[in-house]
């Protein structure tokens, strides 16, 4: 064999250029044959599975919700008021957390658990005046435009935000349960509302005057409370609806609206212009996406991004792998496959919305706004990936059809486990 | 855990951060 290396001789020939375009175009072929190589269901749906090297597929293998659960269940132990300090200034400093920002004494948190929930001091997160904030502390992972449907997660590698969101379903397919919600509401001049105590820009929310006509962008600041031309409306523990589908699996909450904005005469007066559905975008608008990774040591509680109305909630059971930077690199359709909460709504643009995705040690996703949500609970089997529960927040404020958030205010958290 | 924003806006909206970038609540991530 060395003797055939070393004397047998090279003769090169000259390949036709013929042959060698054709191999090119093979190559390419093949190329973006491998790029649209999607599954789809019956109804012509993409169906998302697990794709990735080899290690992706080994942690797919491991039990990760239940690993996730029994660590929120240790994290939830009380720890001795000794160890306290001590411990999550241990944390704080191998994770990077900055302690002077807590309002509390460290003894006072009783568990990791709820250091990690922490509260921040008043004033420590002063707010941009500019129409879209930061909801977190984080890094930003990816942000751009949306082209075809299709979010990028990474260079090259792109997600259905259909799949992301969930596609709607017919109302067909769906049947009620009871759900109680409570509502105080007063409207003054019907420019201002106060909603359960907060007081909200009807045409910040809405993108109108009071009297319908378009608005120019920019903020506005709240009119003080006036006992001139108020109406005051209240109700408590009015009936809602939630609905199933019959694979059980997806499920809708609808409220019962016995409008207080009718009864007043507002609604007429008011003109919805933004969208609920990224299927209604505007000549002259684009469809934007922002992806920010929250860190172990960071602040975990999320804010509203901006002034909006969210509409109704949708929550995706999934799987709970790690989203980290070197995991949303390698794990196609990472943030489709997680469990997940998606928000949405409507903002003076047009569609809004924002989804909490959760992670192995974060699978508990809490919306303050939301007490029936339940994440990270029983099992996956028999939630197939895509499908959903639903809940409609129009009984929150039926006089903006969805629960107003005004731009920072805290919407809720993740907790570990 | 990892926050996706989506949002429709006029087309000269812009972000105003980089990807990579630290951010915390409240601080601009965008503007018209």
């Amino acid at each position: 064999l060395a003797n055939a290396w070393k004397h047998t001789p090279t003769k090169w020939y000259p390949l036709p250029v013929a042959v060698g375009a054709l191999l090119l175009i093979v190559i390419q072929y093949r190329k973006r044959l491998g790029e649209r190589e999607v599954y789809v269901d019956e109804e012509g749906h993409e169906v998302v599975k697990l794709k990735g090297p080899w290690h992706v597929h080994v942690i797919g293998a491991l039990p990760l919700r239940n690993l996730s659960r029994v660590w929120g269940y240790v994290n939830s132990l009380e720890l001795p008021v000794w160890l306290r300090p001590v411990g999550f200034k241990l944390y704080g400093w191998a994770f990077g957390c900055n302690l002077d920002e807590l309002e509390k004494d460290l003894k006072e948190y009783t568990s990791l658990g709820d250091f990690f929930y922490r509260k921040l001091k008043d004033g420590v997160r002063p707010v941009a005046d500019v129409v879209l904030v930061s909801p977190a502390d984080g890094k930003i992972l990816h942000f751009g435009t949306i082209k075809g449907g299709r979010v990028e997660q990474i260079k090259g590698s792109t997600y259905s935000l259909e799949a992301l969101l969930g596609r709607e379903i017919p109302d067909s397919s769906r049947t009620q349960v009871a759900f109680p919600t409570r509502e105080m509401a007063e409207v003054d001049d019907k420019e201002f509302a106060a909603i359960n105590g907060i007081e909200y820009s009807l045409h910040e929310l809405l993108g109108t005057n009071a009297k319908g006509s378009p608005t120019s962008s920019g903020t506005s600041t709240p009119k003080p409370e006036s006992s001139e031309g108020k109406t005051t409306a209240t109700k408590f523990g009015e009936r809602t609806d939630a609905s199933v589908s019959q694979e059980g699996s997806i499920s809708e909450v609808v409220a019962h609206d016995t409008s207080v904005a009718t009864q007043m005469g507002v609604r007429p007066t008011l003109e919805r212009r933004g969208s609920s559905t990224i299927n209604q975008v505007k000549p002259g608008n684009g469809l934007f996406f922002t992806v920010i990774y929250l860190a172990p040591g960071d602040y975990h509680r999320f804010h509203s991004p901006t002034a909006w109305v969210v509409e109704k909630r949708r929550h995706f059971v999934g799987d709970l792998f790690s989203v980290s930077p070197w995991m949303a690199k390698r794990l196609e359709n990472l943030f489709v496959l997680n469990e997940r909460v998606a928000l949405l709504g409507r903002w003076k643009y047009g569609f809004f919305g924002m989804v909490p995705v959760g992670a192995t040690n974060v699978g508990s996703i809490k919306i303050n706004f939301d007490k029936e949500l339940r994440t990270n609970v029983g099992s996956r089997r028999g939630h197939p990936l895509g499908t959903y529960t639903e809940a409609v927040y129009s009984g929150a404020s039926s006089i903006l059809d969805g629960q107003p958030l005004l731009k920072a205010q805290e919407m809720g958290g993740f907790c570990l486990g | 855990s990892t926050i996706v924003l989506v949002f429709e806006a006029p087309s000269n909206f812009h972000f105003t951060v980089t990807a990579g970038q630290k951010v915390k609540v409240g601080e601009a991530l965008g503007d018209i």
